[in-house]
């Protein structure tokens, strides 16, 4: 059944949203069936795309009003579908809060796509809220997406807590796939001494490939497609082409 | 009485905490008694200017434990306070659901600094939960920082229609002082197009500072200072003593 992935990360800016779009499209690439599922209000994912965030998305499934198979909508690349979001989804961290089992809403919204897909992965808002706690207890792995910046190291180990305890209380399937180390300068002093710091303490947590910063990336979704589709001879396109290997190497 | 601003943006690492910490210190480098206060249960405001965070902040504040006044801390800058956040905060999103008048939390909680201080600058976390709804009902003005990219405009829009909600419904006095460009950089195409399509369209409202990306201004806060006195000749310095001026002509 499907590897469930979500890109987690409460600090903002640190590149979910770009890592859910070019990991998911370079598994595609390699032959998997892949699911991207936009779980921000802010419908990042689902603009990168060009998906109509319009059509029935991810709060529809959650308040029942549509399953999740038939939210499912193709992308321009093969392999690769996606479930939108949109504003609407802010509310549901209000709405769920009275409601009994509100944190296995999404667990058992996706339980009928666990076929039909190789990898499902989750792009995360930067909070923790009632939404993001749902995809912890849904998730089998997570995926740490930081910048290589002294703000970004603060909030690690609180990340890290919130996991700990999400799996000793509602999921005990999920494990912490990796820390990826996102818009890597190596000429700079401080990205360096992040990178060294993070690497002594979390070892191998840490995966090799680090995804340097690249401005085709950040031009990407203004077109609408993953990298491989915009540059794929730039270098932001080759580390997620690696990183997939390495994705799939940890998970199968 | 005192000049009450925040810096919101729902789209993460936009710049909020460094304007707010380096606006803040401009300001009281230019005579202005201010007070910075942490809305975002990160604390990366508090921990940018190495304040003690386990000391009685927001959340104890929100919760009646503690007076606003009593939880001012000094910082190493004359005339430039602050009360501190941490993981506490987090939870009061939820807590705060059933409560009667949860939208004026801040507002009461705070009204006994107004003659205190010129100038009271939130820092808010990167999302539109109960806390932030709280501070835009508390605030006179609100700053827009934003990245020069194609998904720091995607959500623009959204935002402008959520403070003007808020002011149609809660809070009559508050205005949109300005939008921000942080982290531009001069040579890339997509940054030029992204100012030029948001100044077309907002106009007046935009600052004419822009603050440039500039690496000195991510190593200060792991030094626990403003730009001022970690390196005070470097762009990132002069832009925001530049925006200090702007923003004292817009307000006063
Ligand atoms: N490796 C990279 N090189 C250059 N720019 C990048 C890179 N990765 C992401 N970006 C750009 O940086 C910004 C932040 O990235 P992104 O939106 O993916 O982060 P996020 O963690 O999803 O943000 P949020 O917390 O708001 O959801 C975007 O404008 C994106 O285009
Ligand atoms: N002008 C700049 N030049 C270079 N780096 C910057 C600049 N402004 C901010 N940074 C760095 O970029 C990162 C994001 O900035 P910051 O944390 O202030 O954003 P934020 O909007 O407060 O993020 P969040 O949404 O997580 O609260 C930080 O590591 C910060 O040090
Ligand atoms: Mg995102
Ligand atoms: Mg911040």
């Amino acid at each position: 059944s499907a590897n469930k992935i979500i890109f987690l990360n409460q600090k903002g800016g640190v590149g979910k949203t770009t890592s859910v779009v070019n990991l998911g499209a370079a598994l595609a690439l390699r032959g998997k069936r892949v699911l991207l599922i936009d779980f921000d209000s802010q419908g990042n994912l689902s603009s990168s795309l060009s998906a109509d965030n319009s059509a029935p998305g991810t709060y529809d499934i959650l308040t029942e009003q549509i399953s999740a198979k038939e939210a499912c909508q193709k992308t321009s690349i093969n392999n690769l579908d996606i479930i939108t979001a949109n504003i609407d989804l802010a509310g549901l961290n209000i709405e769920l809060v009275n409601v009994e089992n509100r944190n296995y809403y999404v667990k058992n919204a996706l339980a009928e796509l666990e076929n039909s897909y190789d990898y499902i992965i989750g792009d995360c808002p930067p909070s923790l809220g009632l939404v993001t706690i749902n995809t912890l207890v849904w998730a089998s792995y997570v995926i740490i997406p930081m910048q290589c910046e002294y703000l970004a190291m603060e909030g690690l180990n609180s990340l890290m807590r919130t996991v700990a305890s999400i799996k000793r209380s509602l999921n005990q399937d999920l494990t912490i796939l990796g820390i990826l180390f996102t818009m890597f300068t190596k000429r700079t002093k401080l990205a360096n001494e992040v990178v060294e710091d993070v690497t002594q303490y979390f070892d191998n947590l840490v995966f090799k490939t680090k995804i340097p910063r690249n401005v085709r990336l950040s031009e990407a979704p203004s077109h609408g497609l993953p990298i491989f589709a915009y540059d794929k001879h730039c270098l932001g396109a080759k580390a997620y082409y690696k990183l997939s290997k390495e994705v799939i190497t940890r998970v199968e």
